[in-house]
């Protein structure tokens, strides 16, 4: 599941950090 | 003692649900009330004010002072895609090269980009509210995305509803008021694809919820334990069954007159699933229909096989 999703695993992940939307 | 513990959380969510989303209930109602004295928002009607407002709709480009240090953040994280490179890369940009479409067909995909684009950052901004629900990130990941990917479209809609009224509805982050005729006036299927947001929403807005209440709602609709493929509902039902005595006890509180709003409100958790698989949908036919259309990443992640 988290390699079909990874930019919502990315964001549930990284808490301050920026992420590529 | 317990009825304490239930008060603390609903001021805890209370305050993340402020610290989270830039556009609140109450401002964006004091907006569609006039109360806001000069700051008028600009009213899209029709193709041509729908092309002058375009500089307002780059939502990445507006500042917001409240929310300045997340959107210093969301500027540096926006290396990725934003609905400028998506029309560009789509070839929206020059709209005299796209074959078989006119400059209205263009800019009406560069809306939907737009609205693609700000979807993708409420997606990112319910998940920090997520994960600031007590308990939530301590729940297994899998069960994390998955909560998120089939909760998400749920609480964007819901979050929607204070934006509209039965004429239409504020976007770009409160700077715009967009006609519900307009947007019945796009051609098909974009005409189509509001329409039921805005029939649940005037519905919807009439329980008279104030911000403090929809973040406990939101809660609830993210932890809910009957999504598909979750490895462990347990956890999310207990974490769900705080947030709803807490959503109880909030209700009878701050609306002690209003009759069985607690059972109405739990209603229409119902209505949301019909509409997201509606949307959905919608977008698997516009991915059919309309050869240029991009899909942004991330909300193809949450569609790809959803409902």
């Amino acid at each position: 599941l988290k390699e079909k999703h990874k930019i919502l695993h990315q964001l549930l992940q990284n808490s301050t950090s920026p992420v590529d939307l | 003692p317990e009825a304490a513990d239930l008060r603390a959380l609903a001021r805890h969510l209370y305050e993340a649900y402020l610290k989270y989303f830039p556009l609140t209930k109450a401002k964006a109602r004091a907006i569609l009330s006039g109360k806001t004295g000069d700051n008028v928002p600009f009213v899209i009607h029709d193709m041509k004010s729908l092309m002058e407002g375009e500089q307002f709709i780059n939502c990445s480009q507006i500042p917001i002072q409240e929310h300045q240090q997340q959107a210093t953040v969301l500027t540096a994280g926006h290396g990725g895609i934003t609905e400028v490179q998506m029309a560009s890369e789509c070839g929206l940009l020059e709209t005299t090269s796209i074959s078989g479409h006119g400059l209205t067909d263009a800019v009406e995909l560069r809306f939907f980009y737009s609205c693609q684009s700000r979807s993708a950052e409420a997606v990112r901004e319910v998940t920090e509210f997520a994960k600031s629900i007590p308990g939530f990130t301590d729940l297994d990941l899998n069960d994390q995305v998955t909560l998120l990917k089939y909760g998400v479209i749920e609480v964007l809609i819901i979050m929607m509803a204070p934006l509209m009224n039965k004429d239409g509805t504020l976007i770009s982050y409160g700077q715009i008021f967009m006609t519900r005729e307009f947007l019945k006036s796009l051609r098909k299927p974009f005409c189509q694809m509001m329409e039921p947001k805005f029939e649940f929403s005037v519905k919807f807005n009439t329980l008279e919820l104030d911000d403090s209440d929809m973040a406990l709602f939101l809660a609830v609709i993210i932890l809910s334990g009957d999504r598909p493929g979750l490895l462990n509902v347990k956890p999310i039902e207990q974490l769900q069954e705080t947030v709803l005595h807490s959503l109880e006890l909030r209700l009878k509180l701050n609306h002690p007159d209003s009759l069985q709003l607690f059972a109405k409100l739990l209603q229409k958790m119902t209505d949301l699933r019909q509409i997201v698989t509606d949307h959905v949908h919608f977008m698997q036919l516009l991915k059919k229909t309309e050869v240029d259309m991009c899909l942004h990443p991330l909300l193809q992640e949450i569609m790809k096989d959803l409902y």
